[in-house]
């Protein structure tokens, strides 16, 4: 059964979850269908920025997380913002979309720039996260558990954010069993899905190393 | 490296201002 103050928590990171997406004009933009090789990659760097000013904003709704200290505030988006967009582009990706949309957002992607070993994994991770048809809560709950994740680089407190993190664990795993009683092994997907999220972040700093030479 | 200072600015940026107002 979920607590008071668990159900309290998770509302509060939903709310916060919903609240904060990219403004609808920006992804907009994307679908519109001419653009040179120049302008594509403009516009997903603008896309980028505009997602960790999202994400951000999400974060200092997640409860506890201002009262952290503020390098470790830093340490922890800095550490965590490839994972929580692609967590974030994987659920866009995953939504049900008007026709033709999906493959003019997959076309725009694989004309960005990126080699296709770097595309492979990040679609084969976006199907993976599909599969889980993962409600809004447990969404929004492992894009906190991942932001709060204590072993970022440059994090000073890390039991800080552990005392942070750990209840947030708890309440993910208690909402995998409610919504998934047929499932035993839901929770430890989900944890999977995080060490995966761990290698793209890996690649994507290899990716960033690409583009440069290109 | 240069991104990652971007990607730091930004981060600062958002923490400090806010974007609702």
């Amino acid at each position: 059964e979920i607590t008071k103050e668990q159900q309290v928590l998770m509302q509060a990171i939903l709310k916060a979850y919903e609240r904060h997406q990219i403004p609808q004009d920006v992804a907009k933009r994307l679908l519109h269908d001419q653009y040179s090789a120049e302008e594509n990659f403009l516009l997903l760097t603008e896309m980028a920025t505009s997602q960790v000013q999202v994400l951000v904003e999400f974060t200092k709704n997640i409860p506890g997380f201002l009262s952290l200290d503020h390098e470790d505030q830093i340490a922890l988006l800095k550490g965590s913002a490839v994972e929580a967009m692609f967590l974030r582009s994987a659920q866009v990706f995953n939504r049900k979309t008007p026709a033709g949309h999906t493959e003019v957002l997959e076309e725009r992607i694989r004309k960005s720039g990126i080699s296709e070993e770097f595309i492979k994994p990040m679609f084969n991770f976006y199907k993976s996260i599909g599969e889980l048809l993962m409600s809004p809560e447990e969404q929004a709950l492992l894009t906190a558990v991942t932001i709060l994740t204590p072993d970022r680089p440059y994090v000073k407190d890390h039991a800080a954010v552990e005392r942070l993190q750990e209840p947030m664990l708890e309440v993910l795993k208690k909402l995998c069993t409610l919504h998934h009683p047929h499932e035993p092994q839901y929770f430890a997907r989900l944890l999977g899905r995080l060490t995966e999220l761990r290698s793209l972040n890996h690649y994507h700093a290899e990716i960033i190393t690409s583009w440069r030479v290109n | 490296p240069a991104s990652n200072l971007g990607l730091e600015d930004i981060i600062r940026k958002a923490l400090m201002g806010n974007l609702e107002e």
